[in-house]
């Protein structure tokens, strides 16, 4: 999956891909102060493509709220929430939305599905749907936080830790591999990192093409700028 | 406007300044030819600089005057009128020097309507020179196109240039200009057929600024003083005083978002800068990204030697790394500390840090409070800090009061073609210090609510000037000290000033003088207590904002505390709609302006992205 950290004020974006075996679960966002969890699993192709390069995921997200008490869990198959001490399933054939005392959703048909989790966070979850008889890929799904400033300072996780910003600078550009991907050195967490002007793409408005967004791309899963490496997002559980 | 159905009779400008107090009053009329009614556009420029003090639109008979308001108070009006959707600002920040005003009305068919803007302010004296600024863009030929701009300086006129970016060969006779000893008469006219842009078309050629550039006679010694109607005015800035030595500490931002062409124009700039230092002073260099990197471990004479070395260093300079301007700043106030103690520098020279950055600070110290405290208190108010902020991406406010509380002064680089020139530019404002702590002492018992009459510098091509207000209507005349520090000795002056007799001066034109000393004084107090409202302890600040903002009600200045209500006429659904105008802040332009900027400068153009408002974090398939 491609990880993408949009930042409107520089007018730019960050971004890097992380790839592990199918059926890592990674940690996309956690907030022990507000008590929310998401977690996602990743899956692969059907199998391994002519071109030898095996994809990855996302097909399964977890999500939780102990203060409020809610869970989702969003796979590509259906939707299951668990609030108020009971179980709602949606399906993603049908658009439906579900209006509770703490969590507001939103399903759009085969397509979307947007949480509201009150006084904490906004998301959308997108359901990208591939030819059933596809030799290769499968139905998978994208993450996209909406609104997020109301989680605490202490939120971490793949994306969560770059919820309240985060300071870089980039110099010296040079000539990359490709001629339209320039490379260049950025400095980042008190590190100086190899990273390449790219495109990667933003499926909210156009679910079939999307949109391509420039950024610069961090290379080997993100190494630098997040903290850590990947491995240490990986958990045991969707919860 | 719509050509076909709206016909404009006139544009008048007409600018009166008076021992440099400028008051514009910008007026149209226009007619709406249609059966039926229709919007009228008034869109017209003023410098940022400017008040606007008042403006008037006439509707079939009937006059709506705006109304200059506290600025919460008028907020609350408007924000009511927004919720209904009926309002929206007047004033947006056009360029670096204008801010736009922009009213529409609807008019009643075969109506006129007349739209008269007026905006005051005091002109300041830079590089030797007053500049009167008039931007004109009627969009169509307008059958009474007219600029008059008379000048009355007591002191006398040195020269007088007048041109104009739109002027044509075939323009040029057309602006007429008339000096006299004490009084310039400067008006451009065309008529409908001049205005025409092209044989065939309809288009007119009056499009861009009108600039007029003035100096006055300069007075040895103390200065002049003009006294009116119980208020003076002090113009400072006497001739032949030699400069004093600087001893100027350069700190270069060379952070990675610098990479590029910021980089490339600061080292050009730089090159030209140091090129052009005074063998008198001396000079230091620091650059800093994550780390802070210095030429040398103290400041060099500026002998060719020396001059040719940095040359090369500044050749060198490249970008690097993160933002850390609290060490590089302590750095530069620690070597000037440094080398005053061990008498590496004159004794009577002035100590400035010349700060270039063009990010907010991301490495060190970070808060950018405790950058203000740990720099004044670094440099305990001894010596001057100059910051100029490059792009949009610096907090101006922050360079704002961190110069401001260390006796300097900040200043924007727009990016642009011409950052290079703009960088030397402000350079050779503050290149040539003539006096420092210059002391400009009034009889206590004559003289009342003073504007600020200490300061820490006289630059070449600049003034200082104080106002204030005399406590004898029928004083005769007063005794004036100025003292400062010049190159070799201290600098005294001593002087006695007497009630300007106008009738004698200007025998059929005293009419004009009326409040002009009183404004002047108004106008620079309100700036002066704007200044301090944003540095200096949190019980003057709040002191300084609630004079501010009383005199602006009083006077009628449209400033940062206060805003302008303009009542439109009711429609014909029986509602009227409050619009408002605010004075910008600097902060505010820069705001609007990285609203509307495109990534930076670094990358090629096909990288543009889209832009959203607010950030966006997610994880999706390839």
């Amino acid at each position: 999956p491609h990880f993408m950290i949009e930042l409107p004020e520089k007018e730019d974006a960050l971004c890097f891909n992380i790839n592990d075996r199918p059926g890592t679960i990674f940690s996309l966002v956690t907030d022990p102060q507000s008590g929310i969890l998401v977690n996602g699993q990743i899956i692969g192709d059907k199998k391994i493509p002519p071109d030898g390069k095996m994809n990855t995921y996302f097909w399964r997200f977890g999500i939780v709220h102990q203060t409020l008490g809610v869970r989702l869990e969003v796979n590509t198959r259906d939707i299951s929430v668990f609030q108020d001490s009971k179980w709602v399933k949606l399906l993603w054939s049908d658009s439906a939305s579900l209006k509770g005392l703490n969590v507001d959703l939103l399903v759009t048909k085969e397509r979307s599905l947007m949480v509201t989790l009150k006084d904490s966070v906004k998301f959308v979850v997108l359901l990208h749907k591939v030819w059933e008889k596809h030799p290769y890929h499968r139905d998978y799904l994208g993450f996209y936080t909406l609104d997020s400033h109301l989680l605490s300072p202490a939120v971490h996780g793949l994306l969560g830790q770059f919820y309240h910003g985060i300071e870089y600078e980039v110099s010296e550009l040079r000539p990359g591999e490709v001629p339209e991907k320039p490379d260049a050195t950025m400095f980042v967490k008190g590190q100086q990192l190899n990273v390449t002007r790219g495109w990667q793409r933003d499926f909210r408005r156009d679910m079939k093409n999307g949109e391509n967004v420039p950024c610069w791309f961090v290379h080997n899963n993100g190494t630098g700028l997040i903290d850590g490496d990947a491995t240490d997002y990986v958990v045991s559980g969707l919860f | 406007t719509n050509e076909a159905t709206v016909e404009v009779h006139s544009v008048t400008v007409d600018c009166t300044v008076t021992s440099r107090f400028a008051r514009t009053v910008m007026t149209s009329v226009a007619l709406n030819k249609a059966n039926t009614s229709q919007e009228i556009f008034f869109e017209v420029e003023l410098p940022k600089t400017a008040f606007i003090t008042n403006f008037s639109m006439e509707i079939e008979g009937r006059v709506y005057v705006g109304d200059v308001k506290e600025k919460e108070k008028a907020k609350k009006q408007y924000e009511k009128a927004v919720s209904s959707g009926r309002t929206a600002g007047l004033v947006k920040a056009s360029g670096r020097k204008m801010e736009k005003f922009s009213v529409s009305v609807n008019i009643a068919a075969k109506s006129n309507v007349t739209f008269i803007l007026t905006h005051e302010e005091l002109l300041q004296r830079k590089l030797g020179h007053y500049e009167i600024l008039t931007r004109v863009k009627p969009k169509t030929r307008v059958q009474k196109f007219q600029i008059v701009v008379n000048i009355y300086e007591p002191q006398g006129i040195l020269f007088v240039d007048a041109h104009a970016t739109f002027l044509s060969n075939d323009l040029l006779p057309l602006v007429e200009k008339t000096v006299t000893d004490k009084k310039a008469h400067v008006s451009f006219s065309p008529t409908m057929e001049q205005q025409r842009k092209c044989p065939d078309c309809d288009g007119t050629l009056i499009d861009g600024d009108f600039i007029i550039k003035y100096d006055v006679n300069r007075a040895k010694s103390f200065g002049d003083i003009q006294i009116v109607n119980g208020y003076f005015v002090h113009f400072f800035a006497p001739p032949d005083l030699r400069r004093v030595p600087k001893n100027v500490v350069f700190v270069i931002d060379i952070s990675g978002s610098m990479y590029g062409t910021k980089m490339t124009q600061t080292r050009e700039a730089m090159l030209q800068i140091v090129k052009d230092l005074h063998e008198d002073d001396h000079f230091a260099l620091i650059k800093f990204g994550s780390a802070i990197y210095t030429w040398r471990d103290s400041l060099s004479k500026a002998t060719q030697e020396n001059i040719t070395e940095a040359i090369n260093y500044v050749k060198d300079i490249d970008s690097e790394g993160m933002t850390n301007i609290n060490d590089a700043v302590l750095r530069g106030v620690a070597m000037l500390i440094k080398d005053r103690k061990e008498k590496k520098l004159p004794e009577r020279s002035v100590d400035i840090i010349i700060l270039l950055t063009d990010g907010m600070p991301n490495v060190g110290e970070s808060n950018t409070a405790k950058i203000q405290e740990n720099v004044l208190s670094a440099t305990g108010g001894k010596m001057s800090l100059f910051s100029l902020g490059f792009g949009n991406d610096v907090d101006y406010s922050f360079l704002d009061v961190l110069s401001k509380q260390n006796k300097g002064i900040a200043r924007r680089i727009y990016e642009a073609s011409d950052a290079t020139l703009q960088l030397q530019g402000f350079y050779d404002e503050v290149a040539s210090p003539l006096l420092l702590e210059v002391d400009l002492r009034y009889p206590d018992n004559a003289v009342e609510m003073l504007t600020t009459n200490h300061f820490s510098q006289l630059f070449n091509g600049s003034e200082i000037v104080v106002a204030g207000r005399l406590t004898d209507n029928d004083l005769d005349n007063f005794m004036v000290d100025v003292m400062g520090q010049g190159l070799e000795e201290d600098y005294k002056a001593q002087g006695q000033a007497s009630p300007v007799k106008w009738t004698d001066i200007y025998p059929d034109e005293e009419y004009i003088f009326g409040d002009f000393t009183e404004r002047l004084w108004a106008y620079l107090t309100i700036q002066q207590l704007l200044e301090k409202s944003k540095s200096g302890p949190a019980d003057e600040k709040e002191n300084a904002t609630a004079k501010a903002l009383d005199m602006a009600l009083k006077y009628s200045f449209v400033t940062p505390l206060t805003s302008m209500v303009v009542t439109k006429p009711e429609t014909e659904d029986g509602t009227d709609s409050p619009l408002i105008a605010d004075k910008l802040t600097e902060e505010q332009r820069q705001q609007a302006e990285r609203r509307g900027y495109h990534y930076m400068s670094a990358s090629p153009p096909m990288y543009t992205p889209t832009y959203h408002s607010s950030p966006t974090y997610f994880v999706d398939g390839d």
